[in-house]
């Protein structure tokens, strides 16, 4: 499904700049569930931002299946987001001025759905990450984990076939964080394919496969010997 | 140095109304080192801005230092904020258009300090988190465990007596969380008072008091017996 070729990513701004990811090669199949660690500052969010073809590298090939990304125009780019991917970001990344409700019935409008089935996919959404009761809280109204649930719910409510997710329960006390992998994994048990950004050895310890960066490098890909 | 007495916090905007605390009392001498734990949604970040002066509460009494905060106005709270206390943010609330340097060295400029010392200061606090590389960047050109060791600087950059931190290692890996937690703990023993929120079991098993939320009451108020 995924295949990275000699990737670098390189920042530049002004005086700023900062080489994130050198010289990274990696192959992902279908239906796999990974976990990417690595210390804070390492190129985890680099490298899950060029998966999710949210961020072009500087040099180096992806492909996805099957495709070139760095042969697509943003439109192409866009379409593929919207229809295979679902991207939780570390930062949430929610619309302040809409509703929970909203903000995870988003991707549904983008893919031409209309509204009564956007809501009720979307109230179904949170419903699985246990915010039935805060579908109408815009962020300011909602706590840190609340923020991050709805990320996620918005995340997974196309069923995208690929989920890529960047420190997903760092806001989550462990029943919470539990509970949304439970969810994770049972998406992956279904075919869906999981990357998971985190710093929490016992998320990690849950995916058949773990991937360590460091400086911007994988120095470590271990799979399990028995799943 | 703090007292809440019979503490309640009702947020009420249109249509959304929830009982964020409930009836909650509550003393802490100067120099403890206290961790607050709880599920999402139980009220952590609500008790954290009350006692931080940043939130008012709907019911009840502070006492902070001895004074009743509830008979100050803005000027002589934003001046206590600024004078004895160090927040660090579950959402950092960093300053977008500004470099590192100039978010940390903020509340030196409130408190009147020259450029040069504020500079000076504000350099040795980014180092004591591991960012001696990153002070011209902006928020926008970091990673997120970047973004809070940045906030978690601002907040110890004064000297405060009283450190209030909302899940301060939340976007780090162990390496980082615990050199964050040996600073804390280190100005602990010269006599800050810290107070943690967390939902890292290993950060809460190295506080002397444990506090428990839920549903925005205290369920548990453990000390450990010997320290
Ligand atoms: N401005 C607001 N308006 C309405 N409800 C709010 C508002 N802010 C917070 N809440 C609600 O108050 C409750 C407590 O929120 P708080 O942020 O204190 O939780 P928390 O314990 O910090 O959670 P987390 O661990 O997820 O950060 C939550 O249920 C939240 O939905
Ligand atoms: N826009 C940018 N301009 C310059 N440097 C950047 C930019 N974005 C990120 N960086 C730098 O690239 C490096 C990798 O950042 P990245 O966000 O991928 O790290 P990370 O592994 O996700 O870290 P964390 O665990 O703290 O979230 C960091 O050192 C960061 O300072
Ligand atoms: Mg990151
Ligand atoms: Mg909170």
């Amino acid at each position: 499904l995924i295949e990275l070729d000699s990737i670098a990513k390189r920042y530049r701004t002004g005086p700023i700049e900062v080489l994130a990811l050198r010289d990274l090669t990696l192959t992902i199949d279908r239906g796999e569930l990974i976990a990417i660690i690595g210390p804070s500052g390492s190129g985890k969010t680099t490298l899950l931002d060029i998966l999710g073809c949210l961020s072009n590298p500087t040099t180096g090939r992806y492909r996805l299946d099957g495709a070139d990304v760095s042969a697509l125009d943003e439109e192409a780019l866009a379409a593929i987001r919207n229809r295979m991917i679902g991207f939780v970001f570390q930062t949430f990344q929610l619309l302040p001025r809409h509703t929970a409700l909203q903000n995870v019935a988003l991707p549904l409008l983008y893919a031409g759905v209309g509204r009564q089935e956007r809501e009720r996919r979307a109230a179904e959404a949170l419903e699985g990450v246990g915010l039935a009761d805060r579908m109408a809280h815009h962020p300011n109204q909602l706590s840190g984990g609340q923020q991050q649930r709805v990320a996620i719910a918005r995340a997974l409510v196309t069923g995208p076939s690929l989920i890529l997710a960047d420190e997903p329960t760092g806001n989550l006390d462990s029943t919470s964080g539990r509970e949304i992998m439970q969810l994770l994994t049972s998406l992956h048990r279904r075919g869906t394919t999981v990357i998971l950004v985190t710093h929490n050895q016992e998320i990690a310890d849950q995916a058949p496969r773990v991937i360590a960066l460091r400086d911007g490098r994988i120095v470590e890909d271990r799979t399990a010997a028995t799943v």
